[in-house]
């Protein structure tokens, strides 16, 4: 019978994970997920901004079949009648719940993250989700500003917390119920962070004391590149703090400074994510859901950090295009293992010595697309898949432009060999 | 057994950078960055874009880039325009 899914999309996540090699960053609990699953390197996403992006793995369609590039139509309305990757799955038996960003909300989904076609129950926001850009991020001098760097001190937030400590524990508290009423399902979670404001839990900062950052390997403009290609990063120059440098359009630069810092703060976002990722992980073992579910964790695109003198996404670079992509797979990816084994238990980003969780243990360098993942779940969930769209396929409901990447499960290399010796046992 | 290639692409609204270039309307995009990328090479071409019928034009190309993973795995050396790529550009083509 029908494996469970969790799929886990995170808003801006580039592949500074341990499982990615990146040396610097905090990310045990991604990378013990990593360690049992099988890990694509070369994964891209259609389109480097989150509506476009979305819609598109979540309709297995790329965006010019969705015609959505902006944030403002609907593709029910505005393209074609397309049917989604959890819509598939409901109407195979599954009940298909939506915590946090998955959508992106508003015009893009219909103001109802596409709630009845896609979800079960009516999906869960945050409602702290409404705080996120106000003036939050307490200054120097004491004041609040809407910042983009903007570490707090969440008892000091509105209601005391944060949208993904909140998606956390809504997850959390729906796998019990679907556990106590036996039910399959398939439950996305979409985290925020580290999609801009950088507004995380302050000790989170203390992962990445700033002497030990560096600035982007090529953080100037290349010199042939095209003016049509350079993204000029508009929206964080909007945040006061970026506003207050009064950096010139559209090449600045920032100042080094404020440069490691913005890429400080989003290491420390990630290690915030990966707390949030722990617990959920942790929760799906408590609960023994941990050998009948399949886990998918990936993003939505990337986000540059200072290379070609480019902040943010809206570019085809790989650094905003490129994205993690893992599946865990019980029985197939890890053998299944005892009812009362854990698979998941939480690594605390702060005490957890870096490097002894071994990277992942299947790799696959092949070139994928987040639109393959609508074929890919259904292929691994054992339903039927859906067949590969005609040349146009505007009038065509259930059909896929993303193959399946299944196949390359199997080629994938086992890690056996250590290239990273600090990395694995 | 082809190995397989991902497709992105990127909407802008003018040739130069402005204030809607990250985030063009539908209404507003001018141009369109198609981008293929395979193991071995990043390859954008920035074509003409109409907005009305969602049509590119790829014989109007504004603008390209050529990357080779192994010796520019960062992009920050385009040789699209360099002649030593020239063959290569046509076998991609």
């Amino acid at each position: 019978d029908g494996m469970n899914i969790l799929f886990i999309v995170v808003d801006d996540l580039r592949p500074v994970l341990g499982c990615y090699g990146d040396k610097l960053v905090k990310s045990p609990n991604i990378d013990q997920l990593a360690s049992q699953s099988v890990v694509f390197s070369n994964a891209y996403a259609q389109q480097a901004v989150c509506a476009p992006s979305r819609v598109s793995f979540l309709t297995g369609r790329r965006p010019d079949t969705t015609r959505l590039y902006d944030f403002y139509s609907y593709w029910r309305v505005h393209a074609g009648n397309y049917s989604t990757m959890p819509q598939y799955f409901k109407e195979n038996g599954y009940v298909t719940l939506s915590v946090g960003k998955v959508f992106h909300p508003g015009v893009s989904s219909n103001y109802s993250d596409d709630y009845p076609y896609s979800w079960s129950i009516p999906p869960f926001h945050p409602s702290t989700e409404k705080y996120e850009n106000d003036k939050t991020c307490r200054g120097k001098d004491g004041k609040l500003y809407a910042n983009l760097l903007c570490p707090v001190n969440v008892t000091e937030m509105p209601s005391g917390t944060l949208p993904d400590i909140q998606s956390t524990e809504e997850a959390i508290r729906l796998l019990n119920v679907m556990k106590s009423k036996k039910q399959k399902f398939f439950l996305a979670v979409g985290y925020h962070k580290p999609h801009i404001p950088l507004r995380y839990p302050q000790e989170f900062l203390k992962l990445y004391p700033l002497e030990n950052i560096t600035l982007a390997p090529d953080p100037w403009v290349p010199e042939k590149l095209p003016s049509v290609a350079y993204n000029p990063w508009t929206d964080i120059r909007q945040r006061d703090d970026v506003e207050a440098l009064n950096v010139s359009f559209p090449y600045g630069p920032l100042p080094d400074d404020f440069q490691r810092q913005i890429r400080q703060n989003y290491y420390a976002a990630v290690s915030y994510l990966d707390m949030q990722v722990g617990l959920l992980l942790n929760a799906l073992d408590d609960i023994g859901l941990s050998n009948s579910t399949i886990v998918v964790f990936t993003a939505d695109h990337g986000w540059s950090l200072g290379e070609h003198g480019e902040w943010a996404k809206y570019s085809n670079f790989d650094v905003a295009t490129r994205v993690p992509l893992m599946f865990y797979v019980p029985g197939v990816t890890t053998s299944s293992v005892g009812q009362r084994e854990r698979v998941f238990p939480y690594l605390d980003p702060f005490s957890h010595i870096s490097g002894l969780v071994p990277q992942g243990k299947w790799r696959s360098k092949k070139v994928v697309e987040l639109v393959s993942l609508f074929s890919t779940l259904a292929e691994l969930a054992g339903l039927q898949l859906p067949p590969t769209c005609p040349e146009t396929s505007f009038h065509v409901a259930l059909c896929t432009e993303g193959a399946s990447i299944v196949r390359y499960f199997n080629a994938s290399e086992e890690k056996d060999e250590c290239d990273e010796p600090y990395r694995c046992f | 057994d082809e190995e397989p290639v991902a497709f992105s692409q990127y909407p802008r609204p003018a040739d130069t950078p402005q204030w809607n270039s990250d985030k063009p309307k539908l209404k507003d995009i001018r141009i369109m960055g198609y981008s293929m990328r395979t193991s071995d090479y990043r390859y954008t071409v920035w074509v003409q874009f109409n907005p009305n019928n969602f049509s590119a034009n790829f014989e109007d190309i504004h603008a390209g880039e050529l990357y080779m993973v192994e010796t520019d795995p960062n992009q920050d050396c385009n040789v699209y325009n360099s002649t030593s790529h020239g063959h290569f550009l046509k076998k991609i083509l």
